[in-house]
């Protein structure tokens, strides 16, 4: 089947969904490449604590978890 | 289960509650009733109390706010975010918080039950931190709607909250609770599979409140709880198969059955088992497949199995015969049964019976975890 890229809106959802729950920092100009190591790390760290298959990307079943309704509290410890 | 950093927790056992404010969704006593009962669910398996206060600072603030409450942890209107808590801790330590564009309600309908949403959140109140047990309470994603009168603590839980503060030494050792539930697991040796069938190209597992989704694309079993897929499905599932003629899926839980259209149950669903035609003596399928060659749908029950047409949409004539006899060498009841890749697959106990239809022949006895790999 075709692997559709994910929209700019469901980027955008996940960089706010990375940052409540797992801490995702706010990385802009030079440090910009490291803010993408960094969320391929913080995806991966969601995929695996829901043990979905880990790829780091913002695949079909990760964002379709990312959109279920759930509580507030980041699911790795503050 | 796991506690947060550094395991903060109550330093007494007696603890109170407060509710600030109401959410008009509900009446005050329906309110009440599920903040009590939320508590309660860790009160019985702890030493932990809680009294009710309503003036003045509790331990534990419950309390209906939307957006940017006051916290600097704003809510994120309707979905999404439901509710957060605070770890123990003196001040806003172990306050509740719900997101009041949410519609919160009492039973079963649609919006996200209070009772459930907030005994989740007072687990966070007593010290536990999310857990990734998919059957846990502490799991972090709305699992739907349980009865506050008949809700049973999972295992995870129980021992996430007694790590804390110990076990609950006034239970009665003559009237034990019931036994929390665990989460099955796909690599169990013994697991036994209630039912088992395609959704759209994947595999679907059903074992107790649980299914495990399955797709080419995956290696991994992914697990869910059924109602967080479909609220309106029972736990505990017979018999379930997809039909090659419309592409619903079937779930059968004793005489009735439901249809699902994708993640939708079909309107007017549940039917009664004799919808299908079968004889109104029977009360429950225990496995059923639908045989891509011959358009036949086979339902099993007890030692035999019929015949059901699906183009027709009736029983064929010279049905129930013995299982032996369609499927040589599989003897007594069939657990689940689905076809993958032009075989059919039986299941009985912890194996699974790989035949083809065409020479009526095994081929091969397999474990469960063939399919669930783990």
């Amino acid at each position: 089947v075709p692997l559709l890229s994910p929209t700019e809106e469901d980027e955008t959802l996940a960089d706010s969904y990375l940052k409540r729950f797992y801490n995702l920092t706010e990385q802009v100009g030079s440090k910009a490449r490291n803010g993408l190591f960094e969320r391929y790390e913080k995806v991966s760290e969601m995929q695996r604590f829901f043990r979905l298959k880990v790829t780091g990307t913002l695949d079909h079943e990760t964002m379709h978890m990312m959109k279920k309704p759930r509580c507030g509290v980041p699911d790795v410890a503050a | 289960f796991s506690t947060f950093q550094n395991s903060p927790k109550w330093q007494t056992n007696q603890l109170t509650y407060r509710i600030v404010n109401y959410t008009p969704d509900m009446s005050a006593s329906e309110v009440d009733f599920s903040i009590e009962k939320a508590l309660q669910v860790w009160a019985k398996v702890s030493p932990l109390t809680f009294t009710r206060i309503y003036s003045g600072n509790a331990d534990i603030m419950v309390s209906f706010g939307g957006r940017e409450h006051g916290d600097f942890y704003p809510f994120d209107g309707p979905d999404g975010t439901l509710a957060h808590a605070f770890a123990p801790s003196p001040g806003i330590g172990g306050d509740a918080h719900f997101d009041e564009d949410e519609t919160f309600t009492f039973g079963s309908s649609r919006g996200y039950n209070l009772f459930m949403v907030a005994a989740h959140e007072f687990g966070h109140s007593m010290g536990l931190s999310h857990s990734n047990d998919v059957g846990a309470l502490m799991y972090p994603i709305y699992q739907g709607y349980n009865d506050p009168n008949t809700y049973v603590l999972p295992r995870d839980d129980v021992n996430g909250i007694q790590s804390l503060y110990g076990p609950n030494s006034d239970v009665n050792p003559d009237k034990p609770d019931p036994k929390p539930p665990t989460t099955p697991d796909a690599c169990d040796p013994t697991l036994v599979l209630d039912a088992v069938t395609t959704l759209r190209g994947e595999q679907m597992f059903f074992k107790d409140r649980f299914f495990w989704r399955v797709n080419s694309q995956s290696s991994t079993a992914q697990q869910n709880v059924i109602k967080t897929y479909w609220p309106e499905l029972p736990d505990n599932v017979d018999a379930a198969y997809e039909s090659g003629e419309n592409y619903n899926v079937y779930i059968f839980k004793g005489s009735q059955v439901w249809a699902l259209s994708g993640y939708d149950v079909i309107r007017g669903y549940p039917k009664s088992l004799s919808s299908l035609g079968l004889p109104r003596t029977v009360r429950k399928v225990d496995a059923a497949f639908y045989d891509e060659q011959s358009r036949k749908t086979f339902f099993f029950i007890d030692e035999n199995y019929y015949s059901y047409d699906e183009a027709r949409k009736t029983m064929d004539d010279g049905f129930p015969k013995r299982i032996g006899d369609g499927f040589p060498g599989i003897g007594g009841k069939v657990a689940a049964a689905f076809q993958n890749q032009g075989y059919t697959y039986l299941f009985k106990g912890p194996y699974v019976y790989e035949f083809s239809l065409r020479s009526k022949r095994l081929y091969r006895v397999l474990r469960n975890s063939y399919f669930l790999t783990c």
